[in-house]
């Protein structure tokens, strides 16, 4: 849904007060990088104003406060409201001030809720797709990322239009990870028959190790109802993958996710303790599969559908020279490969031992 | 199946009441000018709800709607032109 806009694309905004969570640059960054997500896919130029009356107003409350008619809840629950365009409270922004704001992924991400706050305050409104800006509950996500879905883009645009000077083409996402940059790290990795899928926010790149071929997708464009920001993936004795995301996991089979899923990780075997899964692979060599998490590991036996005994276990004492969080792991050829952010470890486990260390994105033929 | 808790607790069960109330109770009326206060019962609204998150629509609090209801959210009704 929207609502009429502005009917001006030169808009002003005004921080009318700060929250004592963050420094003022911070907060000031926070803001300003907000509001250009919106201007880079619109007309629309935001100036900020330090006295009188903006369009946009920005002000830190708690429970009642000013002339809102609205009231905040204390912590957690409702973070922050906007009003749309128009006079007195229209375009107006409010953030709950009983919030914890920051600016990584600890609390809440003021550059994201803001910019899920100023669509409101540019006339949008709450959309049913999970992986909008949009969507009403709060997610964090990769600040690497842009953080509009295509479903975010065209209801702004349907409003404003596109930026000047672009030709009608669909205007390309202007950030994306690059595979070759040097920090390079990746949320999750699988293999599928042949190939192998490397996973980092929205997207996924799809290689062929036998020829180095590379090909980046949207995770939405295979599987749809799949979130961005999977932690965690393994292809299992079934021709299946399995992906992680906090306490839920999805089967995959093809481009079907199986019914019944996303199912709670607890059906695995974990205990009510294990919030989510850092990495996980299925040895094709014995069918089980390791499931790594913090310092430790569990296994899990593919033929009986069951957690074994006796796990977790430290992950550096089967796995020596793994001392690090595993971000992602993957079989090829017998060998495990294990990733942590920008680093990755071949590791042999016939003979227990690490036998090369490389760069997370050498399968990229930089 | 969605899984229900065994019994909705008095908490919870206000806690839902003042959830719809507040982000599925406006909507808009257009043939009149005023807005009219949404009179569907509860469990039309959950049901709403539920549409709107892509969740199983039961019309009851089952725990997986319990749970979004719970996550941190933006205070701006999901229903009605918000205004």
């Amino acid at each position: 849904f929207t609502l009429p806009g502005w009917k001006k694309n030169k808009l002003t905004y005004r921080i009318v007060n700060y929250t004592p969570d963050m420094s003022k640059e911070d907060v000031d960054k926070a803001i300003e990088k907000a509001f250009k997500v919106w201007s880079a896919v619109t007309p629309l130029v935001f100036t900020r104003i330090r006295k009188g009356i903006a369009d946009i107003m920005i002000a830190f409350g708690t429970t009642a406060h000013g002339h809102c008619p609205r009231y905040f809840d204390g912590p957690l629950g409702v973070l922050a409201h906007a009003f749309p365009p128009g006079n007195g409270l229209g375009g107006d922004v409010h953030f709950d001030e009983d919030e914890d704001w920051t600016t990584g992924s600890a609390g809440f991400n003021l550059f994201l809720v803001a910019a899920h706050e100023f669509g409101h305050a540019l006339g949008l409104s709450h959309s049913k797709d999970q992986r909008a800006l949009m969507f009403p509950s709060y997610a964090y996500v990769s600040l690497s990322e842009f953080p509009l879905s295509p479903d975010d883009i065209s209801g702004i645009q349907s409003i404003y239009g596109s930026p000047p000077n672009v030709p009608d083409k669909r205007p390309t996402t202007p950030t994306s990870p690059k595979t070759c940059g040097s920090q390079m790290s990746f949320d999750a990795i699988t293999t599928l028959r042949r190939e192998v899928i490397f996973l980092k926010g929205r997207n996924l790149w799809r290689v062929y190790p036998d020829n180095s071929e590379t090909e980046r997708e949207l995770i939405s464009a295979f599987w749809p109802n799949l979130p961005p920001g999977i932690e965690a993936a393994y292809e299992n004795t079934k021709d299946q993958i399995l992906f992680f995301k906090g306490n839920k996991f999805w089967v995959i089979s093809g481009y079907q996710v199986l019914v019944g899923y996303p199912k709670n990780i607890n059906t695995l075997g974990f205990p009510k303790s294990v919030k989510k899964v850092d990495a996980a692979v299925c040895n094709k060599n014995t069918g089980k599969t390791d499931f790594f998490i913090g310092d430790k590991y569990w296994r899990f036996d593919e033929n009986s559908q069951s957690m074994e005994k006796g796990y977790p276990r430290l992950t550096v004492n089967e796995f020596p020279g793994i001392s690090h969080k595993v971000d992602a792991v993957f079989q090829q050829k017998g060998l495990f490969y294990f990733f942590h952010e920008s680093k990755q470890w071949e590791f042999d486990p016939i003979a227990k031992k690490v036998t090369k260390e490389m760069e997370s994105n050498s399968w990229f033929n930089c | 199946l969605p899984t229900y808790p065994e019994k909705v607790s008095e908490e919870d069960s206000k806690f839902v009441q003042n959830y719809l109330n507040k982000f599925y109770a406006i909507e808009p009326d257009p043939n009149q000018r005023a807005w009219k206060i949404n009179a569907e019962s509860t469990d039309e609204k959950l049901q709403k709800m539920q549409q709107f998150f892509g969740l199983k629509v039961t019309g009851k609090p089952d725990n997986e709607t319990l749970e979004m209801m719970k996550k941190p959210r933006c205070g701006v009704p999901d229903v009605g032109l918000y205004g």
